[in-house]
């Protein structure tokens, strides 16, 4: 563990709040995309099946079933107890899209032909992707709200610090996971155009739109 | 250098 490391995780951990908290306080999802929250579900579903096969530490158990819980309750609140609000005329990204190629990439690119470990690249790959029915639904209305842009640069922080922490760890511990670090730089990549947004607009007191 | 470890990453 080091200092990149946590600070990425908790900024994950901050997203993931900070949208619960957003749902949860205005009891509104609205902006919010429902397609993204349940690939992000996915992603943890098939990524923390090793919690049952394989122990680490407290903090990596702990922090694996906090994801898990807060991403399916994130979806339950969107499809049932706030499923009034949920805006899914402007959420129409197809998620078969995303699923099906990453599904057919994990099989051919991988570190291991075994279950466990398909399923874990399944979901290094569909994580590096997961959040695009979301941006694709900004870029559909032209605007977020302003927690929701937190939400995203909280989520896009994440795998920036992770990067630096895969730079550190490879000149510290020799350690590097190609897979991870190539999804990871993608997914960065994808929110770089929001990152100057955010950066030009709601750090300076305005509502994040899209140049028409 | 070790490509496949144990997955300590989140």
């Amino acid at each position: 563990m080091n200092i990149f490391r946590l600070l990425g995780d908790l900024s994950h951990l901050l997203a993931i709040i900070i949208l619960l908290l957003k749902i949860w306080r205005t009891r509104s999802c609205a902006g919010v995309s429902g397609k993204s929250q349940i690939l992000f579900a996915l992603v943890f579903t098939t990524r923390y099946l090793d919690l049952f096969t394989n122990f680490i530490s407290m903090y990596n158990s702990a922090m694996k079933l906090i994801y898990l819980v807060c991403s399916y309750a994130t979806v339950f609140l969107m499809y049932f107890k706030f499923k009034a609000t949920y805006d899914s005329n402007h959420d129409t990204f197809r998620m078969e899209f995303l699923v099906v190629p990453v599904g057919g990439l994990a099989f051919l690119v991988n570190h291991d032909f075994t279950p466990l470990e398909i399923l874990w690249t399944f979901s290094i790959y569909l994580e590096a992707v997961a959040i695009l029915p979301q941006l694709f639904m900004i870029s559909k209305t032209g605007e977020a709200e302003t927690i929701t842009s937190h939400y995203l640069f909280a989520l896009g922080s994440y795998r920036a610090l992770y990067i630096v922490n895969w730079v550190f760890r490879f000149y510290t511990e020799g350690f590097f996971d190609l897979i991870a670090i190539v999804a990871g730089c993608v997914q960065t990549i994808l929110y770089c155009d929001f990152f100057y947004l955010y950066i030009t607009k709601v750090l300076k007191g305005k509502q994040l739109t899209l140049p028409a | 250098l070790k490509l496949m470890q144990p997955k300590d990453e989140l």
